[in-house]
């Protein structure tokens, strides 16, 4: 099982330890703050109160043995920088940095992080994205030029199978599987509950409330998309 | 085209402004602070300087109007709120708000907003997940129980072909595509580019360098992936 270290436990350090923890991982977490360090105690493998600058301190933590280290020290940039460089230095293999900025971001990417985070551009990427296909619910980059796609069909494909659509011929477009149920978010386990999902031969039937995995070409899937 | 207001200009929201703008949407951005103002005006199709509690500035620029609202004024709880329940009274469809803090999001919910971001504890949730399944590249959640993930082959399958692995048979599994090129991330157009993808029929011969994007029940995933 991997092991991972997080140093820095505000929203991003906090909520990644407990995930990481609650996925059955063996979690470190550190922070010069004892208040967030007590928060986290019961929720985590080891939760101590140190400054992750001071080196020797994470020596004693064995900081070198961990799989993934995690630095998010908010706006402390300076600091996550020069961590970043110990960590590389003693030869953790993932270090993960959460960046403020993209110039943050591009000096992390110097030093030798492994995975840079910035949530707010990273997470208004992927919703401006979502926002623009209002018939494209989930949209997943494949190739570029390709994507997999789950899109509702257009109504002229209601009631037709997919033998009689032919869309591998006439849009070059492949049918992966087919939602026959609505998706729906789990609030409990946090999980997308996507209904029923089969994988559909050429004599399936396309319904009104049912949603397309395709697969293909950007250029095509729009082409597919504008019979709506 | 759909028309997307962006109340507040931190980090998500002007990220969020010049991505939507970015790929075409008319997009208004809207900021108390000046200086915000004037960084994005030329990435968006119109920016202006106004307090987002202000009602009847909200109104003059027609809020009533656009297809999606953002609102992310970052600390000021009370404020989203209360622009979230205007937003919603006024007739808005899709009310978008990042959140700060659980209960934030949990208010935000219950006046109306139709989606609530909390970028570091979401960004935080898929890290998690795709930490925790190191030779699954990419985990996708699809049906309760089931998923398409993406993972390196098992050394056992080097140099077979499907119909000789019998995946479907012998675990249940189905393979979508392959992936005969190592993905990348271009930094320019900052996409991952996934290499080349080809959807398989039986007599593909699996490579060491390969990608395999499966699908299948979870448990079945993990016996396949135990064979490594
Ligand atoms: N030298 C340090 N050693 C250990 N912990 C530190 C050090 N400097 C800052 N921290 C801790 O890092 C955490 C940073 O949290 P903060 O909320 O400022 O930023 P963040 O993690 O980027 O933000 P977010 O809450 O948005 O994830 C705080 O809990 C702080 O106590
Ligand atoms: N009443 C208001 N009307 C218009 N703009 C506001 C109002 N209150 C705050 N703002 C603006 O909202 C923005 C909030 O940015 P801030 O960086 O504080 O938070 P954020 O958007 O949550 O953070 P992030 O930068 O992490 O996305 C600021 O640019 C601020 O000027």
């Amino acid at each position: 099982m991997k092991r991972f270290a997080v140093l820095g436990l505000g929203n991003f350090g906090s909520h990644l330890a407990r995930s990481l923890a609650q996925k059955g991982a063996e979690v470190l977490a550190v922070d010069n703050d004892e208040q967030a360090v007590l928060n986290i105690k019961d929720s985590v493998t080891q939760a101590v109160v140190a400054n992750a600058l001071d080196k020797k301190a994470l020596l004693a933590l064995d900081i070198d043995k961990f799989d993934c280290v995690t630095v998010s020290l908010g706006e402390k940039v300076d600091a996550s920088i020069l961590i970043a460089m110990f960590l590389k230095k003693v030869g953790v293999e993932e270090i993960l940095v959460k960046a403020i900025s993209e110039d943050h971001a591009e000096a992390l990417q110097n030093v030798g992080a492994t995975l840079v985070v910035f949530p707010e551009r990273d997470m208004a990427h992927k919703i401006a994205d979502s926002l623009l296909t209002p018939n494209l619910i989930d949209f997943i980059p494949v190739t570029e030029g390709q994507s997999i796609v789950e899109m509702k069909p257009p109504s002229e494909c209601f009631g037709k199978t997919l033998a009689e659509l032919m869309l591998r011929n006439r849009f070059g477009l492949q049918v992966l599987a087919v939602r026959t149920e609505e998706p729906s978010w789990d609030t409990i386990s946090r999980r997308m509950k996507s209904g029923a999902l089969i994988v559909p031969d050429g004599n399936f039937r396309i319904e009104e409330n049912h949603v397309l995995i395709i697969m293909g070409d950007n250029k095509n899937i729009e082409k597919f998309r504008k019979l709506t």
